[in-house]
């Protein structure tokens, strides 16, 4: 049965989304049957990978108790790849699952149907930048959550908070399963200081989450969602391509050990 | 009595910390009275202006109905700024709120008080990156909501989303003064085309509400609040420091005409 990685920081423009969209693609490139699920009222997934936003085609109304979702899973170019798209009501969610029992459980519900569908070996939720309903709904369906972290100051310092939260999580029962699958740099600047200083100071603080490769800063993976295209179809060549393909042979020989 | 400018992007990472904290730094120093209040759980804007989150200390107690804005209100390094900090327990007051009477409204309560005091004239708002129940709040106190712009594809197509939230807050009464005050373009990199093409898109559709005041992107402004300073502490004679004051005096001729 498929695991469920949550792509998550509380601080938001970190490379959560462009993370989630190029991993994925570059999982099911090698052969790796994956699934993206957008969970943020944003729906960034949704358009980087070409799909238009469109009310009732998403998570919204499995998560709120209207229908299932395996019904609204949608299959993209790329073979081994679908995605369980977004729309803007999902804001709505985190107002609506407030007064419900088991609020938190609600996509852990929606997925376990889907883990057994479409042979599908990884399931990866792109977080909306909170740590809300919406967030916690993905941790709480989570095997893994992978932190992507800016090499910038700011995003430094929220750090601890969303590593806290997996560790109450865990800790109240509420997903007991739960680990840090690890820590992805993104935006790396091979120019300036303040991106060796935090590599550094993670490196320091969280050897063992750290993954070894860095993601470049590269105009490529800011342009190719303009074009609903992942970095392998947009430049596929170029250094963001090759970054996330380490990256993904990485997670994967930590999530799935031979 | 003070005007009140909500700082304000659903989408992650656009520089609206950034912003407050060097626009309200450059404000003070013309001689405006001006009052940053970090609405954001992550606390940010609290720490770029060098100060400690700590519990009890700052916005939280306030808006859950706890003891008043202005005892919280701290006076900063630079004449003529104050800060409102945030702290971490604020995450939970998007909770706390959703079931009172007037839960939009309770920013606008605090900050009526605070609007007579310290001879203010401006009060900027640092929003956290969702439209939840503080930024609401933001936009329900605000007399002009200020949108920060990364040149970048993925914060283009999130625009549309907060502008409809303004006029819905207007036109539904929950406050029927509130303008859009202009959107300021941040983290323009003169070495891309893609930040050509988002400003020349955004100069289109709404020509009347960007500021001609580009932001430059430059790693000053991002190494500054590791030093707990501004840009005008930091890096006083730089790109960085040039743009905000240039973007100050834009803002100030625009909501304070003569
Ligand atoms: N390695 C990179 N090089 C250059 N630009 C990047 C890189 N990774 C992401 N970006 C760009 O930076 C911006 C922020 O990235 P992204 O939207 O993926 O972050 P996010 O964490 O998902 O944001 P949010 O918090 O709003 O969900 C986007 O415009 C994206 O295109
Ligand atoms: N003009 C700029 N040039 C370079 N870096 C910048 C610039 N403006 C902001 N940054 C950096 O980019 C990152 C995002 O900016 P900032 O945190 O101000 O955005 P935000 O919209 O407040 O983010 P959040 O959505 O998490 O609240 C920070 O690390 C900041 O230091
Ligand atoms: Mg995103
Ligand atoms: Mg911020």
């Amino acid at each position: 049965s498929a695991i469920v990685v949550a792509v998550g920081n509380q601080k938001g423009g970190v490379g959560k989304t462009t993370t989630t969209v190029n991993l994925g693609h570059a999982f099911a490139a090698s052969g790796v049957p994956t699934l993206i699920v957008d969970l943020d009222p944003q729906a960034n997934a949704t358009s980087a990978l070409g799909f238009e936003k469109k009310p009732g085609a998403g998570i919204y109304g499995p998560i709120t108790g209207n229908g299932s979702a395996s019904e609204q899973v949608q299959a993209t170019r790329s073979e081994n790849l679908w995605i369980l798209p977004s729309e803007l009501d999902l804001a709505a969610a985190e107002l609506e699952l407030g007064g419900q029992p088991d609020y938190l459980l609600k996509l852990r519900e929606c997925l376990s149907a889907l883990k057994e569908d479409y042979g599908l070996s990884l399931i990866l939720v792109d977080c909306p930048p909170t740590l809300g309903l919406l967030s916690m709904n993905a941790l709480c369906a989570a095997d893994y959550l992978l932190v992507t972290l800016q090499c910038e100051y700011l995003a430094l310092e929220g750090l601890g908070q969303i590593l806290g939260v997996v560790d109450q999580l865990r800790e109240s029962g509420a997903n007991k399963d739960l680990k840090v699958g690890g820590i992805a740099m993104t935006m790396f600047d091979n120019r300036t200081r303040l991106s060796y200083d935090v590599w550094e100071e993670v490196g320091t603080h969280y050897p063992q989450l750290m993954f070894s490769t860095a993601i470049p800063r590269s105009v490529r993976l800011s342009e190719a969602p303009s074009h609903g295209q992942t970095i392998f179809e947009y430049d596929p060549a170029g250094p963001g391509a090759r970054a996330y393909r380490n990256l993904a042979d990485e997670v994967l020989s930590r999530f799935f050990p031979q």
